[in-house]
């Protein structure tokens, strides 16, 4: 554990959370898409296996059930609670563009042939592109509420986080996974784009919204 | 190097 992995962790448990209160207290899900939300959920079902075959830490295994419980809480209340403020018109994203390919690529590039390995190494791909719907959402409606806008930079600084946490474990415990590195490279370059916005306008008091 | 199949991270 270092400063960098923590920081990393509590923001992408900031967004998660953000998202789960958002739509609580609004008793409304508009401008998120179910589609992203879904794919995290694959994402943290597939990576999370592991808390039935070993144990890293108490922390590890919180932080695991954490995010899985609050991945499918978000879902339920997408789906069924607050179902009639799913903006589905704008969440047109085709996502099986996004699962099929991960999945040929996790059968292509993974470090050990077993099924464990192979579902973490999807987790690790799809997450990779889990946001592409909300932001194909964002882009579409021109523009995201303050509070949307704050769970996307939460989440996308997780994975920038975790990429200077990647460096600094090289040097102080000789520890390179490339497959893990490369995907949160791509990760992180996907929200480029809104991290600007999200600088430019949204820090300084402006609603985001696109040209 | 750490074995790849060590997980230790969320």
């Amino acid at each position: 554990m270092n400063i960098f992995r923590l920081s990393g962790d509590l923001s992408h448990l900031l967004a998660i959370l953000l998202l789960l209160v958002k739509i609580w207290k609004t008793r409304s899900c508009a401008g998120i898409s179910g589609k992203s939300q879904i794919l995290f959920a694959i994402v943290y079902t597939t990576r999370y296996l592991d808390l039935f075959t070993s144990f890293v830490s108490v922390y590890n295994s919180f932080m695991k059930v954490v995010f899985l419980t609050a991945s499918y809480g978000t879902l339920y209340l997408m789906f069924f609670k607050f179902k009639p403020t799913y903006d589905h018109n704008h969440d047109s994203f085709r996502i099986l563009y996004l699962i099929i390919p991960s999945l040929v690529l996790s059968f292509i590039i993974v470090h050990v042939y077993t099924v464990m390995e192979i579902l973490w190494t999807y987790s690790i791909y799809l997450e990779a592109v889990a946001i592409m719907p909300q932001l194909f959402m964002v882009s579409r409606t021109g523009e995201a509420e303050t509070i949307t806008s704050h769970y996307l930079f939460a989440l996308g600084s997780y994975r920038a986080l975790y990429i200077l946490n990647w460096i600094y474990r090289y040097y102080t415990e000789d520890f390179l996974d490339m497959i893990v590195i490369i995907a949160g490279i791509v990760q992180t370059i996907l929200y480029c784009d809104f991290f600007y916005l999200y600088i430019t306008k949204v820090l300084k008091g402006k609603r985001l919204s696109l040209p | 190097l750490k074995p790849s199949y060590v997980k230790d991270e969320l």
